[in-house]
């Protein structure tokens, strides 16, 4: 089995933002 | 009572996207590039690469990346650290060990994700204290 994995919530941004079009 | 329109949110509607984006992805269906890495052929959507990488934003935002269909990443991230990144685009899960971390944010760092780059810090900082 892969045995326990624990899994640990990320609240905040995951990835860029793209820029609004100037 | 009095109010000008009204609106239903569906909070699941990101997560239903993306799950569908990732059955799209793992049957093959509307991938639009083959990204070789570590010489392993991986199929994604330049759409959702673009949306999650600085650094494929810089690629395939300009005419330069619009041809391109195969891309090869010379000096680029090994396989082992960038497979569990695209996984992490396609779920919003990011799959960590003491392994593999290092070999994640190498590939994270490569791929200007920032915000992944700081948790695989976090990540790094707690499994090895004593």
């Amino acid at each position: 089995s892969e045995g326990l994995v624990a899994t640990v919530k990320e609240a905040g941004r995951s990835i860029h933002e793209i820029p609004r079009e100037e | 009572e009095g109010a000008l329109g009204y609106v239903r949110e569906f909070t699941r509607h990101p997560s239903d996207v993306l799950g569908n984006l990732n059955e799209l992805r793992l049957r093959g269906i509307l991938t639009d590039v083959t990204l070789l890495v570590g010489g392993q052929p991986l199929r994604a959507h330049k759409a959702v690469l673009i949306a999650c990488s600085g650094f494929f934003y810089s690629i395939f935002r300009g005419r330069a990346g619009i041809g391109v269909e195969v891309l090869s990443l010379p000096g680029g991230p090994e396989a082992r650290g960038f497979a569990p990144l695209l996984d992490f685009m396609y779920t919003s899960r990011l799959r960590l060990s003491p392994a593999t971390a290092p070999a994640v944010l190498a590939a994270a760092t490569y791929l200007q994700m920032e915000h992944v780059v700081q948790a695989c810090h976090r990540f790094i900082q707690t499994s090895y204290e004593p």
